[in-house]
């Protein structure tokens, strides 16, 4: 139910 | 060189404990402030942030910013070597390439040391924006813990939903489905008890269990765990440990298809 989403979705690499 | 000493040694062989089974490798980046971790699980589904403060440590040196990459089963594997009561104390050379584990029992007599290669970890390194969170609750870390335990037998995901009455928890799957409400305690007399919930608008999220699982890993270092969370951003499972720092955990949500 529903797709994973991953750190990347949400944070920027720096 | 580097080099920090804690008498309360109980507290490293607990964050390995806590973080060696969700992260293989990580690198601890040391300067004058402290210790910073901040790593990824091999899925990317997930990110911890532990932080222990230079004042927090008996004895606390960094003559140069230092960052150590260490495979975290075998620093877990070290520490578990070290007595509950133990004194610990990490140590390093500056642009050394091994770290030093030294182990005093608290009569003094027996005194263990441990040397551990370092590994080149280039690691990327992620920026966590400072988030105002739409709901904060604040629990017994140890209800928490049985919660993601008990749940995750029902399903592989939990949902989450925090509103004014309270904080409910829910799972479904083949046997069937659980649910577990929470209510805000109302007469606060035993602060560490008590479940606190600050909710600016309600919030409802999907997670899966088995992370959840791994950051309960965490719980004997904190009597208090804090969940925070808004929509479509990831949850924060925070422990802090007393006068030192704390633990984080990030969670990407399951977004609805």
């Amino acid at each position: 139910k529903g797709k994973q989403a991953t750190m990347m979705n949400f944070f920027k690499k720096i | 060189m580097f080099e920090a000493r804690l008498l309360r040694g109980s507290i490293l062989k607990k964050v390995l404990e806590a973080i060696k089974d969700l992260l293989t490798q990580a690198t601890f980046d040391c300067d004058d402030s402290g210790i910073q971790l901040q790593a990824m699980d091999n899925s990317h589904v997930s990110l911890v942030s532990l932080q222990l403060r230079a004042d927090g440590f008996d004895k606390y040196r960094c003559d140069r910013n230092i960052s150590m990459g260490m495979n975290l089963n075998s620093v877990a594997k070290i520490l578990k070597c070290a007595g509950d009561k133990d004194t610990v104390t990490m140590k390093a050379q500056d642009n050394a390439d091994t770290v030093t584990f030294v182990f005093e029992s608290p009569n003094q007599e027996k005194v263990s040391d441990y040397e551990m290669k370092l590994m080149n970890l280039d690691l990327e390194h992620l920026g966590i924006p400072e988030t105002e969170y739409s709901c904060t609750i604040r629990m017994p870390s140890a209800e928490f813990a049985r919660i993601c335990r008990d749940l995750s037998q029902f399903g592989d995901s939990m949902v989450i939903a925090c509103t004014k009455e309270g904080v409910k928890f829910s799972a479904t799957g083949e046997i069937g489905s659980a649910n577990i409400k929470l209510a805000q305690t109302a007469s606060v007399d035993k602060e560490e008890e008590a479940v606190i919930i600050e909710m600016d608008e309600p919030v409802t999220l999907t997670f899966a269990c088995q992370y959840l699982n791994y950051f309960t890993k965490a719980t004997s270092l904190s009597p208090q765990v804090q969940l925070s969370m808004s929509a479509d951003v990831p949850l924060v499972v925070e422990y802090r440990i007393q006068d030192i720092g704390h633990i984080r955990y990030y969670l990407a949500p399951k977004i609805e298809d």
